[in-house]
């Protein structure tokens, strides 16, 4: 049997805002470890990873190891009836072809269920290995959302270029250029603002926006991003979920052959 | 131009 009760319920509804575009269906696994998701887009050029670690839910019960396949615009449906402040509870018994959100409202005066079904999913997991990045970018996540959608107005691509003048975006298209220059600033005001480059070495990667632009639809779950970068690595595109895990997107590069 | 690479590339099956 699985129950997860999560009181900041809206967590899991951004959560979906921020996957479903990239991936339509997904088997989510339970553990003792937490609720985690591994699913690549269609054409198999990002990966997003999603834990939310068990000690984050008010109450986390799994007895055994469980995989639920969900099609994440159905799942999207059922989260998009549970209001901003409710509490929400994932239920499904051992065998069972169905699981069950339930949202309660704060002061517990509206209780609904939603029961949806479940689907089998082939998937398989891919090894993710841990790697040294070249460079480590932390920024304000709507800053990046920023220039990710500035810069597709114009190109199709973006190169990410960290040197120890900071972190460039550039892109090129039919109208013309762009490129954006964001240096280490680590004066201000929150943390949260800072933009803090740690960098190894001097690194230069190119990637779709289309899918850095699908990545920030994970913007609201956290102020700020990092962005991991190697060579011959897939980017990683990281949004801490407060107190309970992360989001992960990662996307792999087109490189000169 | 440079091609679009797949995830397979780096991540292996478990």
């Amino acid at each position: 049997m699985l129950e997860l009760r999560l009181v900041q319920g809206s967590l899991l509804k951004k959560v979906l805002e921020a996957i479903r575009e990239l991936v339509t269906d997904a088997n989510f696994d339970c553990s003792a470890t937490g609720f985690s998701l591994q699913a690549m887009d269609s054409s198999h050029v990002a990966l997003v990873a999603l834990l939310l670690r068990s000690e984050g839910f008010e109450h986390y019960r799994c007895d055994r190891n469980l995989s639920m396949g969900m099609n994440l615009n159905n799942v999207s449906k059922m989260l998009r009836c549970a209001g901003n402040n409710d509490i929400i509870t994932v239920k499904a018994d051992d065998g069972s072809d169905t699981v069950t959100f339930m949202f309660e409202s704060p002061n517990q005066d509206k209780i609904a269920d939603f029961e949806m079904k479940l689907m089998d999913i082939d998937s398989e997991h891919l090894g993710i290995p841990d790697a040294e990045y070249q460079a480590i970018v932390r920024m304000p996540s709507s800053e990046f959302a920023r220039i990710c959608k500035d810069l597709s107005s114009i190109g199709d691509t973006v190169i990410i270029s960290v040197t120890k003048e900071g972190v460039k975006f550039s892109t090129a298209g039919d109208i013309g250029t762009a490129n954006i220059v964001c240096r280490q600033n680590k004066t201000v005001d929150k943390p949260e603002e800072a933009t803090i480059i740690e960098m190894q070495e001097p690194v230069s990667l190119t990637f779709a926006l289309r899918y850095m632009n699908s990545f920030t639809k994970a913007t609201p779950l956290s102020e700020t991003v990092t962005i991991s970068l190697s060579s011959d690595l897939p980017v990683v595109v990281e949004y801490k979920i407060a107190e309970m895990g992360y989001i992960r997107f990662y996307l792999a590069p087109k490189i000169e052959e | 131009k440079p091609k679009q690479q797949t995830i397979s590339r780096f991540f292996p099956p478990k």
